[in-house]
Protein backbone atom coordinates (compact mmCIF):
# COMPACT_ATOMS: atom_id res chain seq x y z
CA UNK A 1 0.00 0.00 0.00
CA UNK A 2 0.89 3.61 -0.17
CA UNK A 3 1.59 5.99 -2.80
CA UNK A 4 4.08 4.89 -5.67
CA UNK A 5 6.94 7.21 -6.07
CA UNK A 6 9.42 7.05 -8.98
CA UNK A 7 12.93 8.15 -7.68
CA UNK A 8 13.68 9.67 -11.67
CA UNK A 9 10.42 11.06 -11.72
CA UNK A 10 9.52 14.68 -9.87
CA UNK A 11 5.98 15.98 -10.90
CA UNK A 12 4.99 19.51 -9.88
CA UNK A 13 2.58 20.27 -7.51
CA UNK A 14 -0.74 19.63 -8.84
CA UNK A 15 0.19 16.94 -11.08
CA UNK A 16 -2.54 14.51 -12.17
CA UNK A 17 -2.00 11.28 -14.19
CA UNK A 18 -1.86 11.70 -18.37
CA UNK A 19 -4.44 8.59 -18.27
CA UNK A 20 -6.72 9.88 -15.60
CA UNK A 21 -6.45 13.50 -18.29
CA UNK A 22 -6.61 12.08 -21.67
CA UNK A 23 -10.08 10.10 -20.29
CA UNK A 24 -11.47 13.11 -19.17
CA UNK A 25 -10.03 15.38 -22.53
CA UNK A 26 -10.01 15.41 -26.05
CA UNK A 27 -6.09 14.55 -25.57
CA UNK A 28 -4.51 11.22 -26.15
CA UNK A 29 -1.98 10.32 -23.49
CA UNK A 30 1.20 11.14 -25.08
CA UNK A 31 -0.75 14.15 -25.95
CA UNK A 32 -0.95 15.32 -22.47
CA UNK A 33 2.72 14.17 -21.93
CA UNK A 34 3.46 16.26 -24.32
CA UNK A 35 1.47 19.31 -22.84
CA UNK A 36 3.51 18.29 -19.53
CA UNK A 37 6.37 19.20 -21.07
CA UNK A 38 4.93 22.42 -22.51
CA UNK A 39 3.62 23.50 -19.02
CA UNK A 40 6.76 22.75 -17.06
CA UNK A 41 8.59 25.08 -19.41
CA UNK A 42 5.68 27.89 -18.99
CA UNK A 43 5.24 27.48 -15.06
CA UNK A 44 9.17 27.98 -14.95
CA UNK A 45 9.11 30.60 -17.31
CA UNK A 46 9.79 32.87 -14.14
CA UNK A 47 8.84 31.56 -10.77
CA UNK A 48 10.17 28.07 -10.71
CA UNK A 49 7.51 26.16 -8.46
CA UNK A 50 5.71 24.43 -11.16
CA UNK A 51 2.65 26.53 -11.54
CA UNK A 52 1.62 29.41 -14.29
CA UNK A 53 1.13 32.43 -12.21
CA UNK A 54 -0.41 35.21 -14.20
CA UNK A 55 3.03 37.08 -15.19
CA UNK A 56 4.19 33.85 -17.10
CA UNK A 57 0.60 33.86 -19.05
CA UNK A 58 1.36 37.28 -20.17
CA UNK A 59 5.05 36.30 -21.00
CA UNK A 60 3.66 33.19 -23.01
CA UNK A 61 0.91 35.14 -24.88
CA UNK A 62 2.82 38.70 -25.39
CA UNK A 63 6.34 37.63 -25.01
CA UNK A 64 5.81 40.44 -22.25
CA UNK A 65 5.23 40.13 -18.31
CA UNK A 66 3.81 43.21 -17.84
CA UNK A 67 1.31 43.39 -20.99
CA UNK A 68 -1.57 43.63 -19.14
CA UNK A 69 -4.98 42.59 -21.63
CA UNK A 70 -8.36 41.90 -20.33
CA UNK A 71 -9.06 38.96 -22.25
CA UNK A 72 -5.96 37.00 -21.17
CA UNK A 73 -7.00 38.09 -17.26
CA UNK A 74 -9.87 36.22 -18.29
CA UNK A 75 -8.52 33.34 -19.63
CA UNK A 76 -6.44 33.32 -17.12
CA UNK A 77 -9.29 33.16 -14.15
CA UNK A 78 -10.87 30.39 -16.35
CA UNK A 79 -8.25 28.34 -16.37
CA UNK A 80 -7.68 28.81 -12.63
CA UNK A 81 -11.02 26.81 -11.52
CA UNK A 82 -9.50 26.84 -8.03
CA UNK A 83 -9.58 30.61 -7.82
CA UNK A 84 -5.94 29.85 -5.75
CA UNK A 85 -4.07 32.59 -8.52
CA UNK A 86 -2.14 29.95 -10.36
CA UNK A 87 -2.94 27.20 -12.78
CA UNK A 88 -2.23 23.76 -12.34
CA UNK A 89 -1.36 21.06 -14.70
CA UNK A 90 -4.46 19.58 -14.47
CA UNK A 91 -6.14 22.57 -14.80
CA UNK A 92 -4.29 23.60 -17.81
CA UNK A 93 -5.09 20.60 -19.53
CA UNK A 94 -8.65 20.48 -18.45
CA UNK A 95 -8.91 24.07 -19.82
CA UNK A 96 -6.86 23.51 -22.82
CA UNK A 97 -9.46 20.63 -23.91
CA UNK A 98 -12.10 22.81 -24.27
CA UNK A 99 -10.05 24.48 -27.56
CA UNK A 100 -9.32 21.34 -29.04
CA UNK A 101 -11.17 20.88 -32.61
CA UNK A 102 -12.64 17.56 -31.57
CA UNK A 103 -14.03 19.26 -28.10
CA UNK A 104 -18.08 19.70 -27.82
CA UNK A 105 -19.60 22.40 -29.21
CA UNK A 106 -21.49 23.24 -26.62
CA UNK A 107 -18.05 23.22 -24.40
CA UNK A 108 -16.82 25.70 -26.46
CA UNK A 109 -19.79 27.86 -26.09
CA UNK A 110 -19.95 27.61 -22.58
CA UNK A 111 -16.56 28.68 -21.94
CA UNK A 112 -17.04 31.65 -24.42
CA UNK A 113 -20.12 32.59 -22.08
CA UNK A 114 -18.33 32.51 -18.92
CA UNK A 115 -15.62 34.66 -20.20
CA UNK A 116 -18.06 37.48 -21.20
CA UNK A 117 -19.71 37.18 -17.64
CA UNK A 118 -17.00 39.37 -16.39
CA UNK A 119 -18.67 39.78 -13.07
CA UNK A 120 -20.17 36.27 -13.08
CA UNK A 121 -23.36 37.15 -12.73
CA UNK A 122 -24.77 33.89 -14.82
CA UNK A 123 -24.98 37.06 -17.65
CA UNK A 124 -23.82 38.82 -19.97
CA UNK A 125 -24.76 42.60 -19.03
CA UNK A 126 -24.95 45.54 -21.56
CA UNK A 127 -22.16 47.25 -19.36
CA UNK A 128 -20.03 44.76 -19.63
CA UNK A 129 -20.44 44.01 -23.41
CA UNK A 130 -19.62 47.95 -23.68
CA UNK A 131 -16.59 47.20 -21.68
CA UNK A 132 -15.27 44.35 -23.42
CA UNK A 133 -16.06 46.67 -26.76
CA UNK A 134 -13.77 49.79 -25.63
CA UNK A 135 -11.18 47.59 -24.07
CA UNK A 136 -10.36 45.66 -27.77
CA UNK A 137 -10.54 49.72 -28.76
CA UNK A 138 -8.15 50.38 -26.28
CA UNK A 139 -5.67 47.35 -27.28
CA UNK A 140 -6.10 48.04 -30.88
CA UNK A 141 -5.42 51.85 -30.43
CA UNK A 142 -8.55 52.76 -32.55
CA UNK A 143 -10.71 55.67 -31.60
CA UNK A 144 -14.66 55.23 -31.69
CA UNK A 145 -17.21 57.95 -30.41
CA UNK A 146 -19.07 56.83 -27.59
CA UNK A 147 -22.30 57.29 -29.86
CA UNK A 148 -20.61 54.40 -32.34
CA UNK A 149 -20.02 52.18 -29.49
CA UNK A 150 -23.38 52.13 -28.28
CA UNK A 151 -24.50 51.86 -31.58
CA UNK A 152 -22.71 48.46 -31.72
CA UNK A 153 -23.74 47.58 -28.37
CA UNK A 154 -27.51 48.13 -28.80
CA UNK A 155 -27.51 46.79 -32.45
CA UNK A 156 -25.85 43.36 -30.87
CA UNK A 157 -28.17 43.34 -28.21
CA UNK A 158 -30.96 43.81 -29.86
CA UNK A 159 -30.53 40.75 -31.68
CA UNK A 160 -29.18 38.79 -28.82
CA UNK A 161 -31.14 39.68 -25.97
CA UNK A 162 -34.54 37.88 -27.42
CA UNK A 163 -36.33 38.27 -24.12
CA UNK A 164 -35.30 41.91 -23.99
CA UNK A 165 -34.80 42.16 -20.35
CA UNK A 166 -31.66 43.80 -20.64
CA UNK A 167 -28.84 40.87 -20.24
CA UNK A 168 -28.23 37.81 -22.46
CA UNK A 169 -28.88 34.41 -20.84
CA UNK A 170 -26.93 31.03 -21.58
CA UNK A 171 -30.03 30.03 -23.38
CA UNK A 172 -30.07 33.18 -25.58
CA UNK A 173 -26.33 32.89 -25.68
CA UNK A 174 -26.50 29.10 -27.09
CA UNK A 175 -29.27 30.80 -30.11
CA UNK A 176 -27.14 33.53 -30.66
CA UNK A 177 -24.17 31.47 -31.23
CA UNK A 178 -25.79 28.99 -33.64
CA UNK A 179 -27.02 31.77 -35.71
CA UNK A 180 -22.86 33.43 -35.51
CA UNK A 181 -21.00 30.36 -35.49
CA UNK A 182 -17.71 33.18 -36.17
CA UNK A 183 -18.57 34.07 -32.44
CA UNK A 184 -16.48 31.04 -30.99
CA UNK A 185 -14.03 30.58 -33.53
CA UNK A 186 -11.31 31.76 -31.32
CA UNK A 187 -12.26 29.02 -28.89
CA UNK A 188 -10.65 26.09 -31.34
CA UNK A 189 -6.71 26.15 -31.55
CA UNK A 190 -6.05 23.95 -34.81
CA UNK A 191 -2.39 23.38 -32.93
CA UNK A 192 -3.85 21.63 -30.44
CA UNK A 193 -4.80 18.80 -32.66
CA UNK A 194 -1.76 16.09 -32.85
CA UNK A 195 0.23 18.52 -30.53
CA UNK A 196 3.06 15.56 -30.59
CA UNK A 197 3.42 16.37 -34.64
CA UNK A 198 2.93 19.75 -34.03
CA UNK A 199 5.26 20.49 -31.57
CA UNK A 200 7.94 17.61 -31.45
CA UNK A 201 10.09 19.73 -29.36
CA UNK A 202 7.75 18.84 -26.49
CA UNK A 203 7.44 15.49 -26.97
CA UNK A 204 8.76 13.20 -24.84
CA UNK A 205 9.54 8.91 -24.79
CA UNK A 206 6.23 8.24 -23.34
CA UNK A 207 6.26 5.66 -20.31
CA UNK A 208 2.60 4.32 -21.64
CA UNK A 209 2.00 3.99 -25.56
CA UNK A 210 -1.58 5.01 -26.35
CA UNK A 211 -2.11 1.96 -28.07
CA UNK A 212 -2.18 -0.18 -24.47
CA UNK A 213 -4.96 2.28 -22.76
CA UNK B 1 -21.65 45.75 -41.49
CA UNK B 2 -23.21 42.48 -40.05
CA UNK B 3 -20.44 42.68 -37.26
CA UNK B 4 -21.72 42.39 -34.03
CA UNK B 5 -19.54 43.41 -30.94
CA UNK B 6 -19.02 39.77 -29.93
CA UNK B 7 -17.17 39.53 -33.52
CA UNK B 8 -14.81 42.79 -32.44
CA UNK B 9 -13.89 41.40 -29.22
CA UNK B 10 -13.12 38.08 -30.25
CA UNK B 11 -10.42 39.44 -32.41
CA UNK B 12 -8.42 40.48 -29.19
CA UNK B 13 -5.02 39.05 -28.72
CA UNK B 14 -5.86 38.01 -25.41
CA UNK B 15 -7.85 35.16 -26.77
CA UNK B 16 -5.26 34.20 -29.15
CA UNK B 17 -3.54 31.12 -27.29
CA UNK B 18 -1.04 29.84 -30.29
CA UNK B 19 1.58 32.22 -28.35
CA UNK B 20 2.05 29.03 -25.90
CA UNK B 21 3.55 27.05 -27.90
CA UNK B 22 5.85 29.34 -29.41
CA UNK B 23 9.51 29.47 -27.80
CA UNK B 24 10.50 32.28 -25.22
CA UNK B 25 13.97 32.47 -25.86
Amino acid sequence: MGCFCSKNTRHTPGYEEPTVLAAETPFTVSEVEALYELFKKLSSSIIDDGLIHKEELQLALFKNRNKRNLFADRIFDLFDMKCNGVIEFGEFVRSLGVFHPNAPVADKIAFAFRLYDLRHTGYIEREELKEMVLAILHESELILSDDIVEIIVDKTFNEADTKGDGRIDQEEWKEFVSKNPSLIKNMTLPYLKDITIAFPSFVVSSEVEDSEM
Amino acid sequence: TNLNAFDIISLSSGFDLSGLFVEND
